[in-house]
C-alpha cells in the first residue's frame, strides 16, 4: 500500500 | 516603503498562477536585495520557495516589511494584466493595502488589503542530493500530462544516463524515457540510481508556469522529497515535493 509522506518527515 | 517595478505583469502572472494553485496565502519579506517568501500548501505535502532578486525589477526601492497576500485574490487582479503592461507593486504602509499598478496607456490601480501572516514563516529543510537532472521544461511538462491518462502517480527514476518517468495503471502503463544524448537533456548528474515516486497533481501544479523555452532543474533521491527549480522573468522558484513511500 502506497502512503502519502508529508515534508514535516524531513525537517 | 516598497516600490517595485516589472517589465511584464504576464509574465509575472504566471508565478502568481503558479503560487495561486498550490497555497491559499503567502508572506512577502522584502528588502534592500529583493523579494523572498516560502510556504508549504495546507497539506504539508509541497513546498514552495520564491526569490526574486532586486536586478529583476526595472525599479526597486524597498526597506524591510513582511506582505501577507491573500492568493486567490491576487490571481484574480494578475488575470488582467495585458500583453505590454507594466507591472507596479507599492506597499501603502497607511491603508494596510498592496497596490497592484498595471501600467500602460495609462495606469489601473487595484488595491489588494494584506493579511498579518507576520511570524508564519517557514523554514526550507536542507536536504543532500546526489542525482541532478536538467531538463527543457516542455519535456517534462508533456511528459507528466502523458502520466496523467494512466495513474494519478508517478515514479521517477534517475541513473547517471537516464531519467524516467513512469505510470501504471490497473491496465495500462507509460513510460518517459531521456538519456543524456537525447535533445530534451541539458545534463544528467549522479553516481547511482535512484527512485522516489510523486502525487501527479501535485507535479502538475508545480509546472504550471513553465513553458517551451524554459529549463527545470529536478533533485532527485530515494524516497525523498523531489526538489524542483525554475527561472521565470527572473523570478526564481523552488518546489519540494514530499514522495509517497510503500507501507
Amino acid at each position: 500500500k502506497k502512503k502519502q509522506l508529508t515534508l514535516d518527515a524531513f525537517f | 516603503m516598497f516600490k517595485a517595478k516589472l517589465e511584464s505583469a504576464k509574465e509575472f502572472k504566471k508565478v502568481v498562477d503558479t503560487m495561486a494553485t498550490l497555497l491559499d496565502e503567502i508572506c512577502l519579506q522584502v528588502n534592500e536585495e529583493g523579494v523572498r517568501a516560502a510556504a508549504m500548501d495546507p497539506s504539508h505535502v509541497a513546498l514552495l520557495s520564491l526569490n526574486i532578486p532586486r536586478i529583476a525589477f526595472e525599479d526597486y526601492q524597498a526597506d524591510e516589511h513582511e506582505i501577507g497576500i491573500e492568493l486567490e485574490a491576487f490571481k484574480k487582479i494578475m488575470n488582467r494584466a495585458k500583453a505590454k503592461d507594466k507591472l507596479i507593486l507599492e506597499l501603502d504602509e497607511e491603508r494596510n493595502r498592496l497596490n497592484v499598478i498595471f501600467e500602460n496607456q495609462g495606469k489601473r490601480k487595484f488595491s489588494l488589503s494584506l493579511l498579518d501572516l507576520s511570524g508564519a514563516t517557514t523554514k526550507v529543510p536542507e536536504l543532500e542530493y546526489h542525482n541532478v537532472i536538467t531538463i527543457k521544461g516542455d519535456a517534462l511538462k508533456e511528459a507528466l500530462k502523458d502520466a496523467d491518462l494512466i495513474s494519478d502517480h508517478v515514479i521517477m527514476r534517475a541513473s547517471p544516463y537516464e531519467f524516467k518517468i513512469e505510470a501504471k495503471g490497473d491496465l495500462n502503463d507509460f513510460t518517459a524515457e531521456f538519456s543524456s544524448e537525447d535533445d530534451a537533456i541539458i545534463s544528467i548528474e549522479g553516481e547511482e540510481e535512484v527512485k522516489s515516486a510523486f502525487n501527479l497533481e501535485y507535479l502538475l501544479d508545480m509546472v504550471k508556469g513553465v513553458s517551451k523555452g524554459d529549463i527545470v532543474k529536478l533533485y532527485l533521491g530515494n524516497d525523498m522529497p523531489l526538489k524542483m527549480e525554475y527561472s521565470l522573468a527572473g523570478c526564481e522558484l523552488m518546489f519540494l515535493l514530499a514522495p509517497r513511500i510503500e507501507e
